[in-house]
């Protein structure tokens, strides 16, 4: 299946860190 | 013991692993010395870490390109996945660099790397920003003209979620009548 993603999904990721 | 739930460290993996590479525009050179590759990403996470890092296109100077590409195709017309292929195109006025430029790419951006066009997604090669003082470009790159279901499928996903009004018409044009117009339009193949 693919792994779709939605904006408002997508945009709650955008101020997270990813420093891991 | 406190046990972790995976949500905590797993980063949120995309469909596709995708590049993103940046043109600028030095004379002395030629074309595709001035095409450079900045990164790949292939989670969520690892996008916005990009992402956040870079300046916003209506930063940069006249003559740069952003372009997100799948991992194996090259952002340029002589790539096999771009050879038969076209674009949807935005083009902007000089007064929606302010209102519209930066907002645009983002949704264009998580057009791609979300894979908005359901299974049609696999017709997308990528995206291309061109920042001109003439006036802005913004284009949506799939891999084959004669696919037409896909085409205006994708078509009318992304204008809908760039919010472009129904009467304003956006038009698809192969690579190959853009490479060899002779005036400063190619013609549609869609509309």
């Amino acid at each position: 299946k693919k792994k779709q993603y939605d904006r408002e999904f997508l945009l709650g990721f955008q101020f997270i860190s990813a420093s891991m | 013991q406190k046990v972790m739930s995976p949500e905590t460290y797993i980063k949120h993996p995309l469909q596709n692993k995708w590049a993103l590479w940046f043109f600028k525009n030095d004379k002395s050179k030629t074309w595709q010395a001035n095409l450079r590759l900045i990164s790949k990403f292939d989670t969520v996470e690892d996008f916005w870490a990009l992402y956040n890092h870079i300046q916003l296109s209506s930063n940069l100077m006249s003559g740069c390109d952003y372009s997100l590409f799948k991992d194996g195709i090259e952002p340029m017309w002589e790539d096999g996945r771009n050879r038969r292929g076209g674009r949807w195109l935005i083009t902007l006025s000089k007064q929606q660099r302010r209102a519209d430029l930066d907002r645009f790419w983002l949704e264009t951006l998580l057009c791609l790397v979300g894979e908005a066009f359901d299974d049609h997604s696999d017709d997308v090669c990528g995206a291309v920003i061109n920042v001109r003082a003439k006036g802005d470009k913004i284009a949506i790159w799939t891999t084959d003209y004669e696919n037409k279901d896909a085409i205006t499928h994708i078509g009318r996903v992304y204008k809908e979620r760039l919010g472009v009004p129904p009467k304003v018409i956006i038009g698809y044009q192969s690579h190959a009548d853009t490479a060899t117009k002779s005036g400063s339009s190619t013609k549609n193949k869609f509309v």
